[in-house]
């Protein structure tokens, strides 16, 4: 899973 | 951005909105766990560092000022100003239980042994039990206000709309963070005891009482 991609989540 | 997403955010700005304006109305923290505030304004902090590296639109910082400003706020209001309404004796949970395997875990299992990656990932697993000094302390005082529990229901659905855009976003855009989505199940899954009260008393007009 890209963890990065969930950076743009509160 | 989804709607799961979008309503989730704002029933966390909610959240936030209605305790700092409770607090601040009613001149008193009676109630509120002063633990669990700090865990808060801790998860924000150790997240949202990234507002100094990475820029991603203007609602995302401008959330993330709002939620650690208001964090802040709603400490100094319980610790300082009217710290003399603080039930010290009914906020008894230790938080170093939390904390302390929190910290741990965070850096055996995260996704990138980095310094933000873990700041990160501290922030998800100790959001994930930060409500529990709060649950606890109703549990020792056996009721809470009615506001109070309106604060914990939309703090509580926040997270479970999460659970939804994270689906929303598997489906769609093939995407999954499975630290998120463990810690936010586990979340969610703590208020179910309140929610069921929720539900059955004060959306009936009756005070939340529990059998002491």
């Amino acid at each position: 899973p890209d963890s990065q991609g969930n950076k743009d989540e509160l | 951005m989804n709607i799961f997403r979008l309503t989730g955010d704002l029933s966390h700005l909610a959240a936030i909105i209605i305790l700092l304006l409770k607090i601040w109305k009613s001149r008193s923290c009676a109630g509120i766990s002063g633990k669990s505030q700090i865990l808060f304004a801790l998860v924000f902090t150790t997240r949202y560092l990234d507002l100094f590296t990475s820029f991603i639109s203007l609602y995302n910082t401008c959330m993330k000022l709002i939620y650690i400003g208001c964090a802040y706020a709603t400490v100094y209001l319980i610790y300082a100003k009217f710290r003399a309404t603080y039930d010290g004796n009914h906020d008894s949970f230790r938080v170093e239980f939390l904390v302390v395997p929190v910290g741990g875990l965070s850096v055996l299992i995260n996704h990138d042994f980095s310094p933000l990656e873990i700041l990160w990932t501290f922030s998800i697993y100790l959001e994930s039990v930060a409500i529990l000094p709060q649950l606890f302390m109703i549990s020792k005082t056996g009721e809470a206000e009615t506001i109070t529990t309106h604060y914990l229901f939309c703090l509580g659905l926040y997270r479970a709309l999460y659970l939804f855009n994270w689906i929303w976003r598997f489906y769609f855009e093939g995407f999954f963070d499975m630290i998120a989505i463990v810690a936010g199940v586990v979340q969610t899954v703590l208020y179910c005891d309140f929610f069921y009260l929720y539900v059955t008393k004060v959306l009936k007009g009756k005070k939340l009482s529990l059998p002491a």
